[in-house]
């Protein structure tokens, strides 16, 4: 099954 | 690598480094200069993380995200941004048969992740947490003079009308 984009977080 | 019609290419140097630190479970994150989806256009950059053995779920991926950033065209761009962006990680073999690892994906403008940045670096990204896994990345030239090559194709939906 093809991945699936998501929104993900990223602080310094 | 600032302005490229669309096409940037990211360098990763001494991967062999990044993956000794990855097996030690030391945390191997990384962000690639900003670059231009056009001129005028907007300002994105890459974020790309080795997952540590120990992580649940999505131990030994690399994880591939985009992230909006600050640009100098941002107040005569429409916001949010929308377009497709395809995510390769390149297979450096020689010859003709060559098979990139991509992936396609269609910003979703109702996200953070697409709205005009109002700090240097929008914290939101948008990407694959499970990109391809480091097995995978054994089985073709992905790695060559101890360098990952990452590709980013972004065709907005102002290319899309000009």
């Amino acid at each position: 099954f093809p991945p699936v984009p998501t929104e993900d977080e990223y602080m310094d | 690598a600032q302005q490229c019609n669309g096409i940037y290419i990211w360098k990763i140097e001494n991967f062999s480094g990044l993956q000794k630190a990855q097996e030690e479970e030391r945390p191997v994150v990384m962000h690639s200069p900003g670059f231009y989806t056009g001129k005028p256009g907007y300002k994105l950059c890459l974020r790309l993380h080795i997952q540590l053995p120990s992580a649940q779920r999505c131990a030994n991926y690399i994880s591939l995200f985009v992230h909006t950033m600050q640009g100098e065209y941002d107040s005569h761009l429409p916001w949010p941004f929308q377009g497709t962006i395809r995510l390769s990680i390149l297979d450096q073999s020689e010859g003709p048969e060559r098979h990139n690892h991509e992936e396609v994906m269609e910003a979703k403008p109702e996200l953070l992740a697409f709205q005009r940045p109002t700090i240097h670096r929008n914290p939101k990204g948008f990407g694959y947490v499970t990109f391809m896994s480091l097995q995978h990345l054994k089985q073709r030239t992905f790695i060559k003079d101890d360098t990952l090559l990452v590709r980013c194709e972004v065709l907005t939906r102002l290319d899309l009308n000009s």
